[in-house]
């Protein structure tokens, strides 16, 4: 199963991880 | 003595044999992965293009009855197992996939009625503090597939391997009134432009995979509020990191629910894409949603409800307020 967010942000928004990491509920995704 | 050292030759020549065969078979195997990871860097997006599969091979795929199996996978795990066998069983089932028990609600694998409540057990409070200095967390457990800025209203389900954003999320339910008889065509930049309320804005989208020894709920990543449901019946191909490396458009064949609505910077969205194990799919704010259901479906035919509509205590007239880290939904064994 999968979970896929779709969102508008600002435009310097960056995600905080790689591709393949292991991410955990609660963990932030990025910084805005 | 002689036969002695007879003996331990012919021992000598027959049982290294299998080992040396099956070790052969291993470095074989791992060259293979090697190889093609080197190519994948070397060659880059063509790489890509060869390791997906062609369309008779993703048709025969999808000629497997998976929604088939997977109720049926359900309707297994629904049955209560016996309480000598529960642990044995549970506890074969979390060391295949990982499991972290000390991390569950209920730690003792006799509690568990069936494979069903143990896949859907619930953590301890405190195991999974919410970053409170951030507006944006992880909905739930898994590995990142991909992530990023949503580029010419394409998605990509692992880097390189993109679809359709408008296919994913359905055409917008708002249709404008020069809509000639209710038909609206709209293309695929002016749909990505149609999410973005907001100046200085860009959209952005994160995939993260669930493997099944992960905790199956899912929470609200952030603050926002939800207009709108969208259920898309279909298939229930695995979806994972493998598979979606080998088909495009994996999740767009795959029956997903989709809540949309809106955040402080404006468009948001939140998809939950069903697999075979996990065939369906529920909202705690939506009763009435079924997933997985029997019978045939057209592709392309979704099921809207909007959320504005409810009247219960929780649901204002703006849509269902979702708080940062709150439970939201589950996915469920077939």
């Amino acid at each position: 199963s999968t979970i896929v967010l779709v969102f508008e942000a600002p435009k310097d928004f960056e995600f905080v991880f790689n591709s393949g990491d292991k991410i955990r509920l609660g963990e932030r995704l990025g910084s805005l | 003595p002689s036969s002695g050292v007879a003996g331990y030759w012919r021992s000598l020549k027959w049982v290294p044999i299998p080992f040396s065969v099956g070790f052969a078979y291993i470095c074989y195997q791992q060259y293979g992965h090697i190889k093609k990871r080197e190519n994948r860097h070397i060659r880059g997006s063509q790489s890509i293009e060869d390791s997906l599969a062609k369309e008779w091979q993703v048709n025969l795929y999808r000629i497997v009855p998976f929604r088939s199996l997977s109720r049926l996978w359900g309707q297994v795990n629904s049955v209560e197992v016996p309480l000598f066998l529960r642990a044995p069983m549970y506890g074969l089932y979390a060391r295949l996939f990982n499991c972290n028990l000390g991390e569950a609600l209920v730690e003792d694998f006799k509690q568990y009625k069936n494979l069903q409540e143990f896949f859907m057990r619930e953590l301890k409070p405190d195991v999974r503090p919410v970053d409170a200095h951030h507006t944006l967390v992880s909905p739930c457990d898994g590995r990142v597939l991909h992530f990023g800025k949503v580029e010419k209203s394409k998605l990509e389900q692992v880097k390189g391997v993109t679809y359709s954003l408008k296919e994913f999320l359905g055409p917008r339910s708002t249709i404008p009134a020069d809509a000639v008889d209710g038909k609206y065509e709209v293309s695929d930049e002016d749909y990505h432009s149609s999410l973005c309320q907001k100046e200085g804005t860009s959209l952005y989208h994160c995939v993260i995979y669930l493997a099944p020894g992960d905790y199956h709920r899912f929470h609200s990543p952030t603050n926002w509020t939800a207009h709108h449901r969208r259920h898309f019946p279909g298939e229930l191909l695995s979806v994972n990191p493998g598979i979606a490396r080998w088909v495009r458009g994996l999740f767009n064949y795959n029956e997903r629910v989709c809540i949309t609505g809106e955040w402080q910077y404006g468009f948001f969205s939140l998809t939950a894409v069903g697999a075979t194990n996990v065939g369906s799919i529920a909202f705690y704010c939506d009763q009435e949603l079924c997933t997985n259901l029997t019978g045939k479906y057209k592709p392309g035919i979704y099921f809207d409800k909007s959320l504005k509509s409810c009247h219960k205590e929780s649901i204002d007239h703006d849509g269902v307020v979702m708080t940062k880290g709150t439970g939201i939904g589950t996915f469920n064994l077939g």
